[in-house]
């Protein structure tokens, strides 16, 4: 018999085990009952099986958001591995919801499970996608808003994988700033 | 060394059924 070369058995191993979370708005329950694990992974094949077998963001009720996390890091600003971080933020346009929010959101895990940022990966934490009336938004999350050498490089890079226009700009805020912001918007510490 | 994949390499396993 011919022996099948591992290639053909062996499962690809990711560079990190990751935990893809739900959140689904429920007004009568607290905010981290309303967050929920979905399922880990740490191989290209399991990845599929969970990406194939759930609902796509442009399906999901507003309110609702997608976490993919590395394994350990709680999908939270005070998690000790964000609460010095702060994230890339993109808001999507109502009809982008219909065009582009499906593809960008696989692009962005796709970036994620890839390490496709280089050395910048390391700091990558997780992304988030939020369904929202107003316009979804998707985020990529980096551990330390310091890191701005990293950053740019996040940034720069996604930015170049989702071929955006370059006067799409995209904002790098601090959760810090995000979670004690007085008006509505928050600054930007970074963009491209 | 770092385990980085390409899009069009990740994209190869989305519907390749592992047979294990």
């Amino acid at each position: 018999p011919v022996a099948a070369s591992p290639e053909q058995y062996i499962k690809h191993p990711l560079q990190n085990r990751w935990a893809l979370w739900y959140f689904k708005n429920d007004k009568s329950k607290s905010w981290t009952e309303n967050l929920r694990l979905i399922s880990k992974f740490d191989t290209v094949e399991d990845f599929w099986a969970l990406y194939n077998h759930i609902q796509q963001p442009s399906k999901l009720g507003f309110g609702c958001d997608y976490c993919l996390f590395k394994d350990g890091i709680k999908p939270m600003w005070e998690d000790d591995r964000n609460k010095l971080g702060g994230r890339w933020l993109m808001t999507l346009s109502k009809q982008q919801r219909h065009n582009d929010l499906d593809r960008y959101w696989m692009e962005t895990l796709l970036c994620l499970i890839g390490e496709s940022f280089d050395e910048a990966s390391e700091d990558v934490c997780g992304a988030v996608v939020n369904v929202r009336p107003k316009g979804d938004k998707i985020s990529i999350w980096t551990g330390n808003c310091q890191n701005k050498d990293a950053i740019m490089t996040i940034g720069q890079q996604y930015k170049e994988r989702l071929n955006l226009p370059i006067k799409n700009i995209l904002g790098y805020q601090s959760h810090d700033d995000t979670s004690s912001k007085s008006g509505s918007t928050t600054k930007n510490m970074y963009s491209v | 060394e770092k385990k980085r994949y390409d899009r069009e390499f990740l994209l190869r396993f989305q519907f390749i059924s592992v047979s294990m």
